[in-house]
């Protein structure tokens, strides 16, 4: 029964594609579902990237007001912080591929796209913005994902964050509430500018009683890996870079402070959305999320240490 | 090895004791 | 079939690689065996062949790289089956090739796959199709029957060699051992899938929590094979099993590396990266205090009026 999902039913997304629900109700789609194989591929592809920026689209279909992702295949585009509407590089590339795909089984057809935010974040930038409005127009149902590889890695958990905008000139009726995420100094402009634009669907992921089988069963190949990695090793320019950022954020709020009567703090009466929060608390959360992944990494370490290095003949 | 990351920790370091600096004024 | 390789090739693979070919698999035997709500709409039947869509074969190429003696399984990709002439399409198999080409340029096609419980004789025809691709292809053979009670991956992988057999010298499939590899990011998302877990942030404690936990599995793993091993060695001292030597000198070789890393240099890093970390744990501490006292500050201005 779990596999049902795996089902392509043409009929049903045609006649899904005539009635068109998502052309009344902006905030239509609320829920996005990623299968495994997927997920692997977009993340593998983001890391692959190092840090340049990598896209790639995804092929699956709708149910409701969910938009299920079954696959997704990489493109060969890089840079698209660059230019709006990276992927028009690849468009022969796209069709190629999506004709050999159909050829091969593969019957879904694109719902999105995906790229990659190395260290910076799951959100959308305002060239993002204007590329996913433009999808919006033109290929609906359609779907934005974000992947940050690098914060995936330093992390431990899959950063990925899945988005679709509003149509030009809507003011949706309540705030969105999104999750806080550290932003860098140089991007806070570009995001906060634009962070009104679209909104983030809930992402939960699928697989197959095949897939649950075989992942049960690779655990028990892979646990040498787990035990053999070390986030601390190979992102440590990131680290730098978080730590450089953060002392240029705290060189900000103490100008601010300076020339501010209150410092920063406004009173709880009147606070009414998270943004009011003084730039020195979000600083110091910021300094706790690089503090405990740092720890987390060491924790590893001294473990290993302790259970490899201490034995003696 | 280590540089930028040891450079970056100096750096907040130093904006750490500027905060403070400015904090401690604040209350006088 | 001989039992084993002796081309003394390494063999790496990718988890990507299994979970696309179970992908595969999947969809392919879900397209031919509906639900059981959309066959009802559509009044389909599952007519005659039901053992045939019960367990479809799929194929495709896997494609990676070969550094020296290490051939290492990256990806792969899907392909069709020429009933007529029993081989892989051949001109699907090279504009599939020439778009992976284009996205990942170090990537060689480096076998195929498929599904099935053991390779058949057939499949040596597709193997030496792919022979003027690649001169000694891997098959992959993907068992997709689900049972419970088995410990192995049901993933093996072949190679051909080349064997005298009653005086002919016919290519057999041998089988060849491989590992898992993973790159960070795979492990990482593998384990993300393995497990569901949220992928919101949850509370330092939850993060905490599932860290220490993916650690405290991998132990648990290690320990309950050293666990195996110290019995099968218990049970050969007192003589209920036969005395193995090659085990006994791997045991021993093993034991000899122990400690792993004993060098000045490491204590040095290793001490360095814990002072490091113990230091931005500390300025953390110093920018929360900075932060609460920050506030007070604003309280008690604020409270008593005073100005800046």
């Amino acid at each position: 029964a779990s596999d049902g999902i795996f089902y392509y039913d043409d009929v049903a997304q045609a006649k899904f594609q005539q009635e068109k629900p998502w052309a009344n109700d902006p905030h239509y789609f609320k829920r996005v579902k990623i299968s495994a194989l997927a997920l692997l591929k977009m993340v593998v592809h983001a890391r692959s990237g190092g840090t340049i920026e990598v896209m790639g689209l995804m092929q699956g279909k709708t149910d409701g007001d969910s938009i299920i992702v079954m696959d997704a295949f990489a493109l060969p585009v890089e840079g698209t912080e660059t230019r709006v509407n990276a992927q028009a590089d690849a468009y022969e590339y796209m069709v190629e591929y999506s004709q050999t795909n159909k050829l091969a089984g593969r019957l879904e057809n694109v719902v999105g796209w995906y790229h990659s935010h190395p260290g910076y974040g799951c959100w959308l930038s305002g060239i993002d913005v204007s590329t996913q409005m433009l999808n919006q127009q033109f290929q609906e149902p359609f779907l934005a994902v974000v992947i940050d590889p690098t914060r995936t890695v330093s992390a431990g958990k899959v950063e990925i964050g899945a988005f679709r905008t509003y149509p030009e000139g809507y003011k949706p009726p309540d705030e969105p509430v999104s999750e806080y995420q550290t932003i860098p100094l140089n991007k806070i402009e570009d995001f906060g500018v634009h962070c009104k634009q679209y909104y983030a669907l809930d992402i939960t992921y699928f697989k197959s009683s095949l897939d649950s089988h075989l992942l049960d069963l690779l655990w028990n190949k892979y646990w040498v890996n787990t035990l053999s990695s070390s986030p601390l090793l190979g992102n440590g320019d990131y680290v730098a870079g978080q730590i450089s950022d953060l002392a240029e954020k705290l060189e900000q709020a103490e100008n601010q402070l300076a020339h501010s009567r209150i410092g920063g703090i406004v009173p709880a009466t009147l606070q009414k959305k998270k943004e009011d929060e003084p730039q020195l608390a979000k600083i110091t959360r910021d300094s706790a999320k690089i503090t405990v992944e740092q720890v987390h990494g060491l924790m590893s370490q001294v473990i290993k240490d302790i259970l490899f290095n201490s034995v003696r003949q | 090895k280590g540089m930028k990351k040891h450079t970056a920790i100096d750096k907040w370091n130093t904006q750490l004791k500027s905060l403070s600096q400015s904090i401690s004024n604040r209350v006088c | 079939m001989a039992p084993s390789s002796s081309s003394g090739l390494t063999f790496k693979l990718h988890p990507l690689v299994i979970v696309n070919i179970s992908d595969h698999y999947t969809r392919v035997k879900t397209q031919l065996n509906p639900p059981p709500s959309v066959a009802a709409a559509s009044g389909n039947g599952h007519g005659g062949d039901v053992a045939f869509q019960q367990n479809p074969r799929v194929y495709g190429c896997v494609i990676g790289v070969q550094r020296g003696r290490t051939v290492e399984i990256f990806n792969s990709f899907e392909l069709l089956y020429d009933p007529i002439t029993d081989i892989l399409d051949r001109s699907f198999l090279e504009k599939k090739q020439e778009l992976y080409k284009k996205v990942f340029p170090h990537f060689y096609i480096l076998g195929w796959y498929s599904t099935g419980s053991d390779a058949q004789e057939s499949d040596m025809h597709i193997h030496k199709a792919l022979m003027d691709i690649n001169e000694s292809p891997v098959y992959v053979l993907l068992n997709p029957s689900i049972n419970h009670a088995q410990k192995d991956l049901p993933v093996t992988i072949y190679e051909s060699e080349l064997h005298v057999i009653d005086g002919v010298p016919q290519l057999i499939f041998v089988h060849a051992s491989y590992t898992i590899e993973t790159v960070e990011a795979e492990r990482i998302s593998v384990d993300h899938v393995a497990h569901l877990k949220p992928s919101d942030g949850g509370s330092a404690a939850t993060q905490l929590a599932a860290h220490l936990t993916g650690i405290h599995s991998a132990i648990k793993m290690l320990n309950s094979r050293i666990r195996v091993l110290y019995q099968y060695l218990v049970a050969m001292q007192k003589g209920d099993i036969p005395c193995e030597n090659s085990l006994l000198r791997q045991v021993s070789s093993l034991l000899r590396r122990l400690p792993a890393i004993e060098s000045e240099r490491f204590q040095d890093d290793f001490l360095m990266e814990y002072n490091d970390k113990l230091l931005i744990t500390y300025l953390a501490m110093f920018t929360n205090c900075s932060s609460t006292m920050n506030e007070l500050v604003d309280k008690f201005n604020t409270a008593y009026d005073r100005h800046t």
